[in-house]
């Protein structure tokens, strides 16, 4: 917080000790790597508008390769899982109080457009650009 | 990016999906792509020259470099004559998120219309979502080559938009583009309607259509046919057609199921 220096001097000890509580929390998180899921990462998905049955509305495309993000943003939240500095805050913070604070969210950090060519009840002809519909890179936020 | 994800079509895992799963599917993507239902056209028809001149422009989009380890899915056009995309239709759809084309809701085919030396086109422009505006808009006819003409034989074409009508007086107009053609011209003729596209977007109760009129060289009205203008459904891939380029002045939120 940029104000409440008041707050910030208060019960100054309080905050350091959990913080080291936290970071033995993340040491022996990462001592354990057996018991981590999966890492957030990106997962393939195509949405086929031919195996929806809507080839007679959609002219074009076929279908999309969509993806989607799923996976634990656990430490240790390595270039892999390319993690923001907030998320490697979110999880200190989570080890802090891990019942109200959660763990930071595998999502998109990339995306990308498509266009969809398709007639409307009237036989007029639309395309649309659809933005942020196909997941580029993953990442914990 | 609208370019590489586009037409890609992956070598995923596929799995059957069950009825219901199926359609929560479908509801989720109407969603994602902002319909509130599945559109059903009477007509879905293809190789309509609006439906192709769309396919061009979508194209027109979707020519990237080609990912390895995709195969790609490109509609193939059929090899009819095709409303060419222009450079200036490509710079309309770099500015534009979404373009929609319009098919022509008076019917030229009914024979007593052919006596007439003028021409009512009208385009629905009311389902168009709030928060749009035209940026671009155009009028197209396809003039077919007159065979049996003189060489330097010209026609002028006049475009107007209907600006009153009523059943007794005279129609007023309002002269939008006037354009001199050769007899052996052939291909798609664009008529600017910008300025109208948006008055009728704005004004739905002043969007009363066009009149094309066809002169000769002496200045005498004449059958739009005369000069190889197809103003009627046949062929199909030469049936006019109006084109507007759309751009979004808001961001809009999907609603929340």
């Amino acid at each position: 917080s940029a104000h409440g220096h008041k707050g910030r001097h208060y019960n100054r000890s309080k905050p350091q000790r959990t913080v080291q509580d936290a970071l033995r929390a993340v040491e022996a998180a990462a001592d354990n790597p057996g018991i981590s899921k999966e890492g957030c990462k990106k997962h393939e998905l195509y949405v086929s508008f031919r195996d929806l049955g809507w080839q007679d509305w959609i002219i074009a495309p076929e279908g999309y390769a969509a993806y989607y993000c799923e996976g634990e943003c656990a430490f240790p939240l390595n270039s892999y899982m390319n993690a923001t500095n907030h998320a490697i805050v979110q999880t200190l913070v989570h080890f802090i109080n891990p019942d109200t604070v959660p763990k930071p969210c595998c999502a998109p950090t990339q995306l990308h457009g498509i266009s969809v060519l398709y007639f409307d009840d009237s036989s007029n002809v639309i395309l649309k650009k659809y933005r942020n519909m196909v997941v580029r890179a993953c990442g914990c936020h | 990016n609208f370019s590489v994800d586009n037409e890609v079509r992956s070598s995923f895992i596929q799995r059957r999906l069950r009825s219901q799963e199926r359609r929560e599917m479908q509801r989720e993507i109407l969603s994602i792509l902002g319909l509130p239902h599945r559109p059903r056209p009477h007509v879905h028809t293809k190789h309509n020259a609006a439906p192709m001149f769309m396919l061009d422009l979508y194209n027109t989009i979707s020519t990237g470099p080609e990912p390895s380890g995709f195969s790609y899915y490109k509609p193939v056009l059929p090899s009819q004559v095709s409303p060419m995309v222009t450079p200036q239709d490509s710079r309309f759809l770099d500015d534009a998120d979404m373009v929609m084309s319009f098919v022509n809701l008076v019917d030229q085919d009914q024979d007593l219309l052919y006596l007439q030396h003028r021409r009512e086109f009208r385009f629905d422009l009311s389902r168009i979502p709030e928060g749009e505006a035209v940026t671009a808009a155009e009028f197209r006819i396809y003039k077919d080559l007159i065979q049996k003409s003189y060489d330097n034989e010209t026609f002028i074409v006049s475009v107007y938009q209907v600006l009153q009508e009523s059943p007794n007086s005279e129609v007023e107009l309002l002269l939008l583009e006037q354009r001199e053609v050769w007899a052996a011209e052939e291909g798609w003729l664009a008529f600017d309607l910008t300025a109208t596209g948006n008055l009728w977007l704005g004004n739905p109760e002043q969007n009363l259509g066009l009149h094309l009129v066809l002169e000769d060289r002496h200045g005498q009205r004449t059958n739009p046919r005369v000069a190889g203008l197809v103003t009627g459904s046949r062929p199909q891939d030469k049936q006019p057609f109006m084109v507007a380029f759309f751009r979004a002045n808001e961001v809009r939120f999907r609603s929340i199921r």
